[in-house]
This record gives C-alpha cells, structure tokens and sequence, in this order.
C-alpha cells in the first residue's frame, strides 16, 4: 500500500542518512523517490558523497565506494526490519582495509538483532567472526566442510555422517 | 527465530551427507574457489523455496543434483533440511507453540519433488508461506549473493524500489 | 611500442599535474577505496580516444574535468597526455620513423575539445586511427576495466565474439 | 571477413585449450561457435570443467572459477595477438592465493610481450610487481602518486609538478 511504502521508505532513508557517516568515516548519502507524485511505483534514487569529496552523479563512485553504498543501503534496510538471519557472499571483497574493518564493526552490532553468516577470503573478516568453517574439497568435486580456528588448525571435521 | 542447522545430502557439491550448525553471532564460512561456500547460500535458498533455478545459478531445477565428478557418479536426489530454533519467541504465523521448525525439500531427477514442515509432507506454497513475514524469504534483503552488491547502485531505480518494498 | 608516461591534469581527481612513469613489466598500482587508481585507467581510455562518457562512469564528457572538493574550486579544464616509446620498432603505421608518439587531450567546460599528436593539433579521429591496428584501442581486449572480468562469462554469445573479432 | 575471423577463432581456441589448465591446475575448456553455419555473425560459447569435476554449464562454476576462465579466455586473445601494454583493473578480487599465484605466473610470462599494469588491493599480486605505484588522497579528493617500496616505505613522491 502507498502509506506502507512510504513510512518504510522514510524509516530506512533515516537509518541510511545515520548509516553511510559510520561507513565512510564521515559524508553523507541520502535516498530520493524518483516520483513523489506516484507513490506506488516510483523508483528510488540513491545520492552519495563521500567525505571531503564534493556530490556527484554515483556513477562516478570507485568499486569499492559503490559497494559500501550499497551495504550502508541494505544494512539500513535491515535495521528497520530486522530478519533472524542475513546471508553476505563475498560483499567485502571490493574493499580496503580500513572500510574492511568499518563493515565488520557494523556486522559486529547488528548481531544484537540477527546471526550473520559470512563467506570471506579476507583474513581480516575472518578474524571478526564467532565461529569459523571451512569447506574443502579433498577430493575433487566433492564438498566438506570442517571445522576451523585461526592460524589454519582444523578442530574437528564436521558432517562427515554418511 | 533463530537458523539451527542445515543439512545437505545429494545438494550440487554436497554428495556426502553434511550437517553445518549455526551459532549466535557471526559465522565465517571460508575456502577455495570452487570449493562449496555459495552453495550452501543457494540450498538455504532452496530449502526456503526458491522457484528460479537461475537464481541458483542453473538453468533447470535439477542442476541442484549432484551430477558426478570424474570418480563418483552422479546420484539421483538431492535433499536439504533447514532448521530453526523458535525458543525466542519470534516464531512464524501458526508455529507459535513450537519450539523448532524445520524444512525440507527434496528433488528427484525425475523431476518429481517432495516438501516437509516439521516432517509432515507440504506442498512449495506452504514453504513460502512460512518464511512470508518472517523477514527471511528468497527474495529478501537477508541474503546478498555473490555478485550482487554490485549490481545495487548500477541497478535501475525500479530494482530498488523492490528491496525497500520487500521491508514494508 | 612502448607505454612511456601518463600525465593527468585536471582530469577526474587527479587537480593537480601529475605524472607517472611507466617501467617494463609489471607495473603495479595500490590504494585505498577511491583515491583515483581507476580514474587512471579512465584517463588512458580517454587519451586514447574514447567517446563515450558511459564508459568512463560519467553521464556526460564534462564529468571527467575535476569538479572540486569541499575545500577546492572545480576547474575548467581537463589534460591527460600519453606518450609512447617507438625504439621497440612496433610503431603504429604512418609513424615508423619517429622514436615517441604522443597524444594529448583537452576538454573544456564549455565542452570545446583539443587534440593533439606529438603536439600538433589534430582531430579525436586521427587519434582513433593511430590506436587501429596497434592492438591498443579503447576496445580492446588489452583494458580490462573493475568488475568487467566477472561479466565476460555472463555475457551473451554475440558479446563474446565481438572481444575475439577485436583480435582479428 | 569470415576467413579472418574463423582464422583467429581457432587460434584463440587452441591457446585457451592449454592456457585454462595452467591456470587451474588441471581441467579443460574450450570454445565453441553457436552457430558454423553462420561465421559472419555467430556468437561464441565456452566449455569449462575444472580439473576433477564433470562438464556442466558455466553458469554453475563458482565467483573465482568464472573470473579465472574469463582471464584465461582474455589472456588467451592477448597471446595470439599481444598489445604494446594490458591494464588489469582488480581481476584478482575474486581468486583464492593459489589461483592468484598462478594469476600472476603468467602475468609475469607475458611480460616478454607487453607491459602490465595491475590495479589490486591483494598483497600476493602487489609482490609480484616490478614497480609499484601508490595513489593515496591525503587531501580529500584530491589524488595523488607516490612510489612505493613494499612493507610501506614511500621512496619518492612522483607527480607533484603543479
Ligand atoms: N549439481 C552439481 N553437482 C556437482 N557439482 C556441482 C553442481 N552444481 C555446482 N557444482 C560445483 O560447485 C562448484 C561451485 O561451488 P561454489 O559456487 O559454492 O564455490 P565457492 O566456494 O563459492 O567459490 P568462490 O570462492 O570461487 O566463490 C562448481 O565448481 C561446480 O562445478
Ligand atoms: N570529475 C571529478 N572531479 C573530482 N573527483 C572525481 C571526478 N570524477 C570522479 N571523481 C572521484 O574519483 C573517485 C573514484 O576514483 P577511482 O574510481 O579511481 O577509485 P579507486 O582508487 O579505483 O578505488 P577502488 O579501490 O574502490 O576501486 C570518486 O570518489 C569520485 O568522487
Ligand atoms: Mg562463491
Ligand atoms: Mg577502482
């Protein structure tokens, strides 16, 4: 419905407003409804400016600030409507160190509301998480999936239930 | 609402029987290209009741079977099992005196399939229905694919509408 | 031929004249998000003809001048010159006996453009055509830009063979 | 023209052939033309199968499986037809340390042809690197270049000859 949308679309542009500083150290982003007039199918805008940086058209933005856009975004969306659960796939893989440990200090805190599963090749997200597996394929083609603390030791095999 | 387990058996690289527990907070899932960790992102997919086999990144449903490797042969079922722990108090419509809700989905390679809640034989639509309001969906904003957070800011003012849509 | 030095003034978040020396081998480029490692790539594109602003992440040419910061005025023009090494003896046709051809680039606010080869005042063609051939052009295979190198496996059939027709 | 274009078509294929298994260790892939009837305008396919698994669509390969066929699919066109210089802007993002090493094996191998310039956040790739570039923005906004040693140390700052 129209108000629906239009109370989510204002909850999560505010979050968004508060998100994207903590992200980025600073700047601001913010959502626009492309048509006010036609609520019940008017697309979203997204504006952003990074700190110091002056504002332009997004597409400007390097890979790596998109992709921190684009996190603050659903993290913003998340944080108004929390689920049990949020599956990120490689989301850090466009990013430097220091917005790297940004992202997992915002992950870190919205385990208040939610488990966070996170599949990485990063060492610095992997040495944020609670629990840690690793999935191998000794044998090719054939998917396992073990147990794994930092430093590479593997503390027990799970799943091997045939 | 909390994700207990998952269990594969017969789920694309899953030939072996593999139970994974979560746990409260962040779980890491690491590994070599190819070696598994995105498919375990689509059978959660799956077992929630994905309808698009492109959105697991096939072109028929049953590209989720194991298909054989060059030492094993391929198999004829594939079959994941999501649990959920719903002692918090967050249950979905209907499970509210559960203390657990699990799903299950199985696809033969005839084709045929099979849906479970709680062990008792459903049909898809009940699978969907299940998650719908729980703010865990195929759809949701609660699963970011590989690939995808990309494709956000590229994505047309529309595509982004529908994830803000999904929050309402 | 030889890649022998890139300058960029005004162009994008490089303000200030800067110049980078290009070495044989491999020539590694690092830094944090957004400090203006692929504004590089933009630039040589752009030297070496490119005509649409598209690829370069604009929505129009003027957007690859520098547009200011919070404590900077924007500027009213962009520069990129590119010069190449001829001694290899690989020398794009009509210049076998010079030993550098260089390419400069001019835009203006107002949207005025100025070419220039080894200094002599020329049209965006001429610098299109100098590239034909080479195996260097905005094109080809030889500039693969962030995120295109996951898209190639998605793209459509006919896409694939344009990159292979490149090459013939 | 059909003859040129069917000429470079086999070319590439045969380089792909055996660059794919250089990079992955093992496998085999290869082109096929959608359509031979049709030279002049036929798009063109690819096979994949990493080494011990079966041959099935591409679309099923993994994030660092597709963006390793794509490189050598790009590197196969580079050999038969190399170009004065290649700028590889974050190919490596996707790949494990053991495909990037073998990433940038052959990187270095075409060298002999052609200079290379590689943009990455990835320490192994930046070790490999004849000279190194660091592009920093101390001044918001403002870019700006400076060699690098590794472990950090800034030899020079280039480029600031306003
Ligand atoms: N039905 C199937 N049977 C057997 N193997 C399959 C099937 N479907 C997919 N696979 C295999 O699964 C592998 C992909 O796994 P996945 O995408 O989970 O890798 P990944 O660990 O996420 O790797 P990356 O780090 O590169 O993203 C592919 O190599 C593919 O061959
Ligand atoms: N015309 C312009 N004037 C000033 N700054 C600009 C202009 N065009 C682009 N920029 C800035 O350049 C930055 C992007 O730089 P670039 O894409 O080179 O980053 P990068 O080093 O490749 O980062 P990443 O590692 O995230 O890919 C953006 O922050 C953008 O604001
Ligand atoms: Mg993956
Ligand atoms: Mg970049």
């Amino acid at each position: 419905s129209r108000e629906r949308f239009l109370k989510t679309f204002e909850l999560v542009n505010e979050k968004f407003q508060e998100i994207f500083p903590r992200l980025f150290k600073g700047g601001r982003a913010k959502l626009l409804l492309v048509d006010e007039e036609n609520l019940l199918e008017s697309g979203v805008e997204i504006v952003a400016q990074p700190p110091g940086k002056k504002l332009q058209s997004i597409t400007l933005l390097s890979g790596g600030e998109k992709a921190l856009t684009a996190v603050g975004l659903i993290f913003s969306i998340f944080l108004i409507k929390p689920s049990p659960f949020c599956l990120l796939d490689e989301v850090d893989a466009p990013l430097d160190d220091a917005n790297i440990d940004r992202f997992n200090d915002m992950v870190r805190e919205m385990t208040a509301h939610s488990q966070f599963i996170v599949i990485t090749h990063n060492k610095r997200t992997m040495e944020r998480t609670d629990c840690l597996y690793g999935v191998t394929m000794e044998e090719a083609g054939v998917s396992k999936v073990v147990s794994v603390r930092l430093g590479g030791d593997v503390k027990e095999p799970l799943s091997q239930v045939a | 609402m909390k994700l207990k387990s998952l269990e594969l058996f017969g789920f694309k690289s899953f030939v072996d029987k593999t139970t994974i527990h979560f746990e409260e907070g962040v779980t890491g899932v690491v590994g070599p290209n190819g070696c598994g960790k995105s498919n375990i992102v689509d059978a959660i997919r799956w077992a929630m009741g994905e309808q698009s086999a492109k959105h697991l990144r096939g072109s028929e449903m049953q590209d989720v079977i194991f298909n054989g490797t060059s030492s094993r042969a391929s198999i004829g079922m594939s079959q994941v099992i999501l649990s959920f722990d719903l002692t918090d108090g967050r249950a979905p419509a209907g499970y509210t005196d559960y203390t657990e809700v699990q799903v299950e989905r199985r696809l033969y390679r005839s084709g045929e399939s099979e849906y479970y809640i709680n062990k008792v034989p459903c049909r898809l639509r009940d699978i969907v229905d299940l998650f719908l309001g729980t703010g865990v969906g195929t759809k949701a904003y609660s699963i970011i694919e590989q690939g995808r957070i990309g494709h956000i800011l590229a994505s047309k003012p529309e595509e982004r509408r529908f994830i803000i849509e999904e929050a309402a």
